[in-house]
């Protein structure tokens, strides 16, 4: 029975999609039945795995707005282990077609359990923004992991996430739980860097787990989707690449 | 009477707010009346000049929905010939608030048309999104500038951006000009960065002017807001500050 988690946060750029591709990757790598969903019209996750926008017969956009099984929309990757429920821009006018539609913030609920026992994790790529594509992901799963950049600001941001969990806590999915908050683009070198980490860290220190595994700022990082392969498979000896293998390691509770 | 210039992208993170503190800085020290006008509920672009989120009697919120004239919420700030609309996090449910009102795109126009006369430049700093406000300040705006980042996908995002300007010219504004995209957080050493910064160059050529002042990733630039002063009053001597102040010259026709 799958652990269902969404990676989310509605600030952009602050590596929710490297997150979810390299978490994912580093899973399939470890022998977990792994499902990427990718939740995003910029379908940054599925173009990352080397795949084409607008390509696949079935995306995340005819699972949620036709009815379309999601075993009929997701496939095998070329990475053992590793499958894709891929998106496409058809999702973007989705908040207002779905706008009256009964029960809508289980649409992915009801979609992803009737196909969660094939898999040990599956993985939640949110869009930036706290709208009903976040929303349907926070509903389906057993917790949210939060990405966040070493900024300043970077805390401000969590506010309003923070509140999106409860309201869903409070009226639609009562398990759901906080995976953790994983930093990332970290620039050890930079003092406001470290500051922000510290002051994350301690902030949080008893109530939100704050993951050791710091990501760095990394150039091959930002070159691997641009070859469609996970960090793992394009630069495995690098920061990037050990930091997020660190990352699965401790998400699975490997020490 | 004023230039009126719109600093928009609906990707968060790509220097937007930074552009906007830092340009409005090099105009007001070239002797330029300049106005920054903070339209983001997030309210960045006032906590990075120094001033607290919620602290303003009057801010961005009040002009547009209880019809406060802006120079009732417009304040000079402690920078030769800088003043400042701030935002508040009133502005968050605007959106909504707002569904019913007649023309509502053109309240910010209207509100600003009374006191341009008082200005060489107004800057619009627009949140992530192409919702209300970023339409409200593109209905305003003489042209529009575009923060890019050299990052894989860049180039994905601007179609929709483009889409909406065309429709607010069509629709709304049709005087509404693109003053150009300024290339941000550009690291020279990585070739994706390089490669990117060719690419949108050449596809650009003779249609968009692609400012030549690029701004590097600069660790003096993420600092200078967590200290409340622009780039050129925290390190006036690194490449930070010089590419913005180019890049103001460049805006003002100084070669
Ligand atoms: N640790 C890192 N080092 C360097 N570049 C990174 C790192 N993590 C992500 N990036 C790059 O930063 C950009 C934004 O990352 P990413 O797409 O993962 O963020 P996101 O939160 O999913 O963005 P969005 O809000 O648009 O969905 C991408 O170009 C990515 O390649
Ligand atoms: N050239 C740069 N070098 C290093 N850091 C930068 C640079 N430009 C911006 N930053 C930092 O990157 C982060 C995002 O920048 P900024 O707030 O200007 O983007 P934005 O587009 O306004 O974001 P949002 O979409 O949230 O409004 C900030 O922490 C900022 O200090
Ligand atoms: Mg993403
Ligand atoms: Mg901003």
């Amino acid at each position: 029975q799958a652990r269902i988690i969404s990676i989310a946060n509605q600030k952009g750029g602050v590596g929710k999609t490297t997150t979810a591709i390299s978490l994912a990757a580093v899973l399939a790598e470890h022998g977990k039945q792994t499902l990427l969903c990718d939740l995003d019209p910029q379908a940054h996750a599925t173009i990352g795995l080397g795949y084409q926008k607008n390509q696949a017969q079935n995306s995340i956009s005819e699972v949620l707005l036709d009815g379309v099984p999601a075993s009929d929309a997701l496939f095998k990757t070329r990475i053992e282990n590793l499958f894709l429920l891929p998106a496409n821009s058809n999702a973007l006018g989705i908040e207002v077609q779905l706008i009256d539609a009964e029960n809508r913030e289980t649409i992915l609920k009801r979609s992803l359990d009737s196909i969660r026992y094939k898999y040990d994790y599956i993985l939640l790529d949110c869009p930036p923004s706290l709208g009903f594509l976040t929303v349907n992901a926070l509903t389906a799963s057993d917790s949210v992991l939060i990405p966040m950049q070493c900024e300043f600001l970077a805390m401000e941001g969590l506010v309003q996430l923070l509140n999106t969990i409860a309201h869903v806590q409070k009226s639609l999915n009562p398990s759901l739980g906080i995976e953790g908050i994983v930093l990332t683009m970290h620039d050890a070198r930079t003092k406001l860097s470290r500051e922000v980490e510290t002051e994350i860290r301690q902030y949080f220190e008893g109530r939100i787990r704050v993951f050791e595994s710091v990501i760095p700022r990394s150039i091959k990082l930002s070159e691997a989707p641009s070859h469609g392969v996970p960090i793992t498979q394009y630069a495995n000896l690098t920061a990037g690449a050990w930091s997020y293998t660190n990352l699965g390691e401790e998400l699975m509770g490997i020490e």
